[in-house]
């Protein structure tokens, strides 16, 4: 699975996350990527999401829309909210996975509970950062 | 004028520093970088979110690294399924592709899903003769192969992964 997370000069979020599913998967299962709250989120007042993982539990989890409302309902930071509902959340129901969270101030979050994850960003600062293990 | 920011994945799992040589780690963050600079140029540029985002998924779609477009992995009868989803945080438009098999480009078909359809979600043949009204081009099932994908399923079939199947 591949994701991305925008910020614009107009102030606008977008994010998008595309797939090749699960390997040897049958009975035309779908996993959370497509579904819009599960493995997509954006919304200009709190952040955009896109999501890697065991896609069912992210599914039950609303684990894209989740780091959103509690940003916005809870007053949440983007890390808070993002870390909180991987190492919380997810993890609670035996999902595994990560997500990459940006919110309309340029703050980024990357928090998953894998051995790695192969993530990347250009911060509000310019500067570039390529991570792919924990240890990164 | 916004400060501008971009962030991507090419998924999560079981990525040991000890299993991955250090030829194939550069060549994933070569790849990431690649798809970073494009995307992030387009921002500098005055581009928009949405546009960023495509472009930056295409470019990881066309790679055969990541479990997306080319190098997506097998299903149980042998071929390849794809997912995209998209989201407009301005608007909250949404648009999502599921199930098509010809698509080059997911992301794409998903943008012009929420851009030029009633819906947010069309899936397997239905999405696919959307696409050919909207005039998008088809390339076969087996151009997402990849020699990676094709032994890892191998193994996935004959039980030699051993990881626990979690389906939630």
């Amino acid at each position: 699975t591949v994701g991305c997370v925008a910020l614009d000069q107009d102030g606008n979020l977008a994010a998008g996350t595309s797939t090749g599913g699960m390997t040897n998967k049958r009975f035309g299962r779908i996993g959370d990527s497509p579904i819009i709250g599960a493995g997509t989120y954006a919304d200009n007042n709190s952040c955009g999401v896109s999501a890697t993982g065991h896609g069912e539990y992210f599914i039950r989890e609303v684990i894209a829309f989740k780091i959103c409302a509690k940003m916005e309902l809870q007053g949440m930071s983007v890390d808070s909210a993002a870390s909180s509902t991987i190492h919380g959340d997810l993890t609670t129901i035996g999902g595994t996975g990560g997500v990459i969270a940006l919110d309309k101030n340029g703050n980024i979050s990357m928090p998953f509970n894998t051995a790695g994850m192969y993530r990347g960003y250009v911060g509000t600062d310019g500067k570039m950062g390529i991570l792919i293990f924990k240890s990164d | 004028q916004q400060k501008v920011a971009i962030v991507i994945h090419g998924g999560a799992g079981t990525i040991e520093k000890s299993k991955l040589t250090p030829e194939l780690e550069k060549e994933y963050r070569s790849k990431l970088e690649e798809a970073l600079t494009i995307g992030h140029s387009i921002l500098t540029e005055g581009g928009s979110s949405l546009d960023a985002v495509v472009s930056t998924i295409a470019i990881l779609e066309d790679s055969p690294l990541f479990n997306a477009g080319k190098g997506a992995v097998f299903t149980s009868d042998g071929h390849h399924e794809l997912d995209a989803s998209i989201m407009d945080g301005q608007s909250l438009n949404a648009g999502a592709v599921a199930s098509v098999k010809r698509i080059k480009n997911p992301i794409l078909l998903a943008r012009t899903v929420m851009e030029k359809s009633p819906h947010v979600m069309l899936a397997g043949y239905g999405a696919e003769v959307f696409a050919k009204e909207q005039g998008f081009s088809f390339v076969e099932n087996d151009y997402f192969f990849t020699e990676k994908r094709y032994e890892y399923w191998q193994k996935v079939i004959e039980g030699e992964t051993g990881e626990a199947e979690k389906h939630g």
